[in-house]
């Protein structure tokens, strides 16, 4: 799946 | 890692803090939303799985248990420890009307049809909306503890300091997430009334009240 590339935000 | 995106997180784990340690220190929530609050520690429980799954950086953990922690902790406090502080009555925000819907949401626009994206989509979705219950209860009693501005200060300047890190982010890396734009234009957008007021009367030394 495409998951969002954000997941090393907070 | 930017320097917007950096000083971000700072100032989400400075409103955190302020919020801690007003109810600690005066040993009283009066005026602060335990919804809002209960909200809050939703949304990091349902972002934050990713603790158990994925390692990122030492940061990125740290901050992620600190900020689930003291939401918690928070929580706590209204609930249980200074209950009989807690103004229930003014609270009075009908949270299934943000939850049920973010929800729904959710699970129709998302990256990923998958358990654990879902949860992240419903967690950034509802942090937008996260803070209403709060902001309805001051505009209910017509005023606001100044400690309660700095806190409420911070936890917005967190989010329009993000959104300075997303354009960092597209030009610097050419990346952007339009579910993650879109929330945080919105949630940044419910506090400009509040930044307005928060420049016009608390910075110059006055108590935030609204005209009746």
């Amino acid at each position: 799946g495409i998951d969002s590339q954000l997941k090393d935000e907070l | 890692m930017n320097i917007f995106r950096l000083t971000g997180d700072l100032s989400h784990l400075a409103a955190i803090i302020i919020l801690l340690l007003k109810i600690w220190k005066s040993r009283s929530c009066a005026g602060i939303s335990g919804k809002s609050q209960i909200l809050f520690a939703i949304v990091f429980t349902t972002r934050y799985l990713d603790l158990l799954s994925t390692f990122i950086s030492l940061y990125n953990s740290c901050m992620k248990v600190i900020y689930i922690g003291c939401a918690y902790a928070t929580v706590y406090m209204i609930y249980m420890k200074f209950r009989a502080t807690y103004d229930g009555n003014h609270d009075s925000f009908r949270v299934e009307f943000l939850v049920v819907p973010v929800g729904g949401l959710a699970v129709l626009i998302n990256h990923d049809f998958s358990f654990m994206e879902i949860l992240w989509t419903f967690s950034i979705y509802l942090e937008s909306v996260a803070i209403l219950p709060q902001l309805f209860m001051i505009s209910k009693t017509g005023e606001a503890e100044t400690i309660t501005t700095h806190y409420l200060f911070c936890l917005g300047l967190y989010r329009a300091l993000y959104i300075f890190n997303w354009v960092w982010r597209f030009y610097f890396e050419g990346f952007f997430d339009l579910i993650a734009i879109v929330a945080g234009v919105v949630q940044t957008i419910l506090y400009c009334d509040f930044f307005y007021l928060y420049v016009t009367k608390v910075l110059k030394g006055k108590k935030l009240s609204l005209p009746a």
